[in-house]
C-alpha cells in the first residue's frame, strides 16, 4: 500500500 | 496600472482550461518581467507554476508588482466568452478590485469588455529550489495524454520508470494489469514527434493518476511534453507555451507506507 505525500514535504515556503 | 495585450488570446483560453480543475482560486502575480502564478490544488498535492513572459504580450505595461486573486472558474467562464481568434487586453486600475477582460475580434468590429471582481487569496508561495534530475523525458503531449488516458481505465496509479530501455508506465487494478513502455525515437519527420530520453540514474515513482489525467488538460498548449523525474522528488510535467513561458505541473509521488 502506498501513501500519497504532499507537495510541503519536498518545498518550502519562499 | 496594468495593460496586457495578448493578440493570441487562445493562449489564455487554453491556460485556463489546464488549470481551474486542479485549482479553484489563484493570485496572479504580475511584474515588469511577466504575468505569473503558482498554486497547489486543495488536498496540496500537486502544485502548478504559470509563466507568460512580457516579451509575449503586444503591449505590457505593469507598474509596479501586483497580484490578483482570482476564482479561476469565474475567470474561465469570463474568457470562454472570447473568441478563438481574438486578442484579449486584461486591464486593472492600481488599487482596483476588479480586472477588465477586453475582447478585440481579428477586424476589430467587435469588441467586448468583461469586469471580474478579484478576490483576496491567502496563499502561500513556495520556494522551488534547483534541481538535478535522475531522468528527463521528452516525449508528444498527445502520446502522454493517451498513455494516463487508457491506464486509468485500468488502475488508479501509474508508475513511471525510466531505464536504458525506455521509460514504462505501469499500471495495476481489479481486472488486471498494463505496462506501455516508450522508447527513445529521434527518427521521426517532425522534432516535436520525437521521444527523448536523457538518463542519468535509472528511477521508478509512482503517481495518482487523475492528477495525471487533470495535467493533460494543458495538451492544447504544446505539442510535447517534458517529464522530469528525481526519487524523492515531486515530478515535474512542464508544457511549453511557444515564446511565452510555461506552465509547470508538480506532483508529489506515493510512497511505501
Amino acid at each position: 500500500q502506498c501513501l500519497q505525500s504532499r507537495i510541503s514535504d519536498y518545498f518550502g515556503r519562499d | 496600472m496594468l495593460e496586457l495585450r495578448l493578440v493570441q488570446g487562445s493562449l489564455l483560453k487554453k491556460v485556463l482550461e489546464a488549470i481551474k480543475d486542479l485549482v479553484n482560486d489563484a493570485n496572479f502575480d504580475c511584474s515588469a518581467t511577466g504575468f505569473s502564478l503558482q498554486a497547489m490544488d486543495s488536498s496540496h498535492v500537486a502544485l502548478v507554476a504559470l509563466l507568460l513572459r512580457n516579451e509575449g504580450f503586444e503591449h505590457y505595461r505593469c507598474d509596479r508588482n501586483i497580484s490578483m486573486g482570482m476564482n479561476l472558474g469565474n475567470m474561465n467562464k469570463m474568457l470562454k466568452c472570447a473568441g478563438n481568434d481574438d486578442i484579449i487586453t486584461l486591464k486593472a486600475d492600481d488599487g482596483s478590485d476588479t480586472v477588465t477582460f477586453m475582447f478585440e475580434s481579428p477586424n476589430q468590429d467587435k469588441i467586448a469588455d468583461f469586469e471580474m471582481k478579484l478576490m483576496d487569496i491567502d496563499s502561500e508561495h513556495l520556494g522551488i529550489p534547483e534541481a538535478e534530475y535522475h531522468a528527463i523525458v521528452r516525449m508528444p503531449s498527445a502520446e502522454f495524454a493517451r498513455i494516463c488516458k487508457d491506464l486509468s481505465s485500468i488502475g488508479d496509479t501509474v508508475v513511471i520508470s525510466v531505464t536504458k530501455e525506455g521509460v514504462k508506465f505501469s499500471t495495476k487494478g481489479d481486472i488486471g494489469t498494463a505496462n506501455i513502455v516508450c522508447r527513445q525515437n529521434t527518427t521521426v519527420d517532425k522534432p516535436e514527434e520525437a521521444t527523448v530520453i536523457e538518463m542519468k540514474e535509472p528511477v521508478s515513482l509512482t503517481f495518482a493518476l487523475r492528477y495525471m489525467n487533470s495535467f493533460a488538460k494543458a495538451t492544447p498548449l504544446s505539442h510535447t511534453v517534458t517529464i522530469s523525474l528525481s526519487s524523492e522528488l515531486p515530478v515535474v510535467v512542464e508544457y511549453k507555451i511557444e515564446d511565452m513561458g510555461y506552465v509547470r505541473f508538480y506532483l508529489a509521488p506515493k510512497i511505501e507506507e
